[in-house]
């Protein structure tokens, strides 16, 4: 889902 | 999690121990660019906003709240505590040249058009640039304390091991994030300059001079 983007970097 | 990534952030966190401790030690920031470290506050606190909708882990919440504290920390050193030692004169980059063209950018290109995805979006154009005023700062007086030399570097290469992250999750994950990617890559373009004076004269036990 492009919607709710997860950044999982810093 | 892979080595580059860990390395990158190790690195980053690094850089913010070391320029602490340099105006800790010292009791100064002198040589140290207060609009700099204006632009990273803003970058940490546009990017980790998402510590409030989204866990990622343990690991990922620590870090966000260092950067953030200590970034906030170091503006509290520079103009509040050691505020007698602020290079003025010399830190006169217009910031505002950085923040309105970055904003602009993450309002036409981002992966949606939500408030927090534009803000993350932001921050990563942001931190691309944001080292500027202290390298302008640098070449303004044509010198850097070691540490300070030190802390740069450190910084630098976080993002440099980014980009070897990058490459790798790519080849591992098929993960990629076109934004982070080509911002990554002009944030460490930026540092090359100061990469190679570096490697050829604070390695050797030289002082970061530049050419007059």
């Amino acid at each position: 889902n492009r919607d709710q983007q997860q950044h999982d970097e810093l | 999690m892979n080595i580059f990534r860990l390395a990158g952030d190790l690195s980053h966190l690094l850089a913010i121990i070391l320029l602490l401790i340099k105006i800790w030690k010292t009791r100064s920031c002198a040589g140290i660019s207060g609009k700099s470290q204006i632009l990273f506050a803003v970058v940490y606190v546009s990017r980790y906003l998402d510590l409030v909708t989204t866990f990622i882990s343990l690991y990922n919440t620590l870090m966000k709240l260092v950067f953030i504290t200590s970034s906030f920390a170091t503006l509290y050193l520079m103009y509040v505590k050691f505020k007698a030692t602020y290079d003025h004169n010399h830190d006169s980059f217009r910031i505002e040249f950085l923040l309105l063209p970055c904003f602009v950018l993450a309002l036409l290109i981002n992966a949606s058009f939500t408030p927090l995805e534009v803000l993350w979006t932001f921050s990563i154009y942001l931190e691309a640039v944001a080292i500027l005023p202290q390298l302008f700062l640098v070449s303004k007086t044509g010198e850097a304390e070691s540490i300070t030399s030190h802390y740069l570097f450190a910084l630098g290469s976080y993002r440099a091991l980014y980009l070897l992250n990058w490459i790798y999750r790519y080849y591992a994950e098929g993960h990629y994030d076109l934004i982070a990617i080509f911002a990554g890559a002009i944030q460490t373009i930026l540092y090359c300059d100061f990469f190679y004076l570096y490697i050829t004269k604070v390695l050797k036990g030289k002082k970061l001079q530049l050419p007059a």
